[in-house]
């Protein structure tokens, strides 16, 4: 991008299309540091090339529709809906449950977006597993397959091969707190069941296990509680299950507490260079700009955005507009959600400021969008989020753009239902 | 609710430090 001035930028619109190759990046220092890369970019382990212009369309499309469903589900966390189904969770592993939950074609939790390599068991067992700061138990598929399992790829996990599984029994205090956080779970003979139901009918049941977790060679957390799922239904891609990253007691930063005192931070990759998740706290991390983690108020990470600028200039929209109803900070969702008034107010200055393109066809929740056809580089005006405590973060055009096909561009913002819901 | 997404959180250092209650960005600490 060439600086035009402080606030107005220009980009080349073949920056803006998907990539097609993996480009090495720099990862984030540390010790404990992982290996972050977007499961629908050319640096996923089983990326798929897309033949043509339409198949990517349509897969933006996908994308902003499994988007929708994951934004129903954490209102539907935070509204503590009842969760379907509303059957006996020991039910679902019995082979006449077969057909009592079908996958629906089309759905998935939506947070398949990030995905990280870690192992389980001893020897270890590797696999890649879904990133989300939205969830809390980690779970992964496990043999022998009851029901139904998606495909994955690789091996599923298998408890018998390893030394250090062991199922977690029904009195011990990980089974109550899986029941908290799932709202499912059961009890048998062997132990434990945990059952996780993503409000679209994709799911994991199984028995809550523990045995070693293998973050890299030199950070294994013995006695880690996961789900092993031995039905397993939904999209989730070719992952090997979930790491749970939310802000429960059964999260991978609760359970890793006294080793990485809770702290952990990320680079979200874009598609073509792979980003990374670090644990434990740096020394780096005390020149970044911080704003209030709100506490009580589990099971997000919610924080408190005070305002948004468009090319320099604050929006007229009154801060009250965002904390009626909150915010949080989500990993697993792709487009910001506003509050209608401020996305509009958005909207339409971002609109002002690019009124010399001419408006395509809105994308399915994306209203904005641009025919950069008949262009090679595209200016644009920065936008920045204040956060409360002072924190601004000024967002460029890998932040501001998706880009559902290649001559279309589109803001990548979407409204909420109501201001005050 | 509103949601801060990923979309907008790409090559830009997010640190969750939950004992000390914030969240911090950094920007142009992910190469």
């Amino acid at each position: 991008a060439r600086n035009i001035n402080q606030h107005i930028q220009t980009v080349s619109v073949d920056q803006l299309r998907p990539p097609r190759e993996c480009t090495a990046g720099k990862g984030l220092q540390g010790k404990t540091t992982l290996k972050l890369v977007d499961r629908h970019g050319p640096c996923a382990p089983f990326h798929q090339k897309t033949g043509s212009a339409d198949d990517g369309k349509r897969d933006s499309e996908e994308l902003l529709r499994q988007d929708q469903q994951r934004v129903d589900w954490i209102h539907s966390r935070t509204a503590s809906l009842p969760l379907s189904p509303k059957k006996n969770i020991e039910d679902l592993l019995l082979p006449e449950a077969t057909t009592q939950v079908p996958a629906q074609t089309g759905s998935s939790l939506g947070s398949g977006n990030f995905i990280v390599d870690v192992g389980l068991g001893t020897p270890k067992q590797a696999f890649n597993l879904v990133f989300d700061t939205g969830s809390d138990l980690s779970w992964v598929q496990c043999d022998p397959c009851l029901i139904s399992c998606y495909q994955q790829q690789g091996p599923r996990f298998s408890p018998s091969a390893s030394s250090t599984y062991r199922n977690v029994p029904c009195s011990a205090a990980e089974c109550a707190e899986a029941k908290l956080e799932s709202g499912l779970n059961g009890c048998s003979t062997s132990g434990c069941i945990y059952g996780i139901t993503y409000g679209d009918n994709s799911l994991s049941v199984g028995f809550l296990s523990q045995d070693t977790l293998t973050i890299t060679p030199n950070d294994v957390v013995p006695g880690f509680t996961f789900g092993c799922g031995h039905r397993n239904q939904g999209l989730f891609g070719m992952t090997g299950g979930m790491f749970g990253l939310g802000r429960s007691k059964l999260s991978v930063p609760s359970q890793t507490a006294n080793k990485f005192g809770g702290v952990f931070a990320y680079c979200l990759p874009t598609a073509s260079v792979p980003g990374s998740l670090a644990f434990g706290p740096d020394s780096s991390y005390s020149s970044a700009q911080f704003t209030p983690l709100l506490t009580g108020s589990q099971p997000f990470y919610y924080l408190t955005i005070t305002g948004i600028s468009v090319g320099g200039q604050l929006l007229p929209v009154s801060s009250s507009i965002f904390t009626t109803s909150g915010t949080i900070i989500d990993s697993g969702t792709v487009i910001t959600r506003l509050p209608p008034t401020a996305y509009s107010a958005l909207r339409s200055a971002f609109r002002t400021f690019m009124a010399k393109y001419p408006l395509s066809q809105p994308s399915l929740i994306l209203d904005t969008c641009y025919d950069l056809s008949n262009y090679t580089t595209v200016q644009y005006p920065l936008i920045e989020f204040h956060f409360q405590g002072g924190t601004n973060v000024l967002l460029d055009f890998y932040n501001i753009f998706f880009v559902p096909s290649s001559s279309q561009a589109c803001l990548a913002f979407a409204p909420t239902s109501s201001d005050s819901s | 609710l509103s949601i801060f997404g990923n979309r907008q959180q790409r090559k830009i250092l997010v640190v969750h430090d939950v004992p000390n209650a914030r969240i911090g960005f950094k920007q142009g600490a992910c190469s």
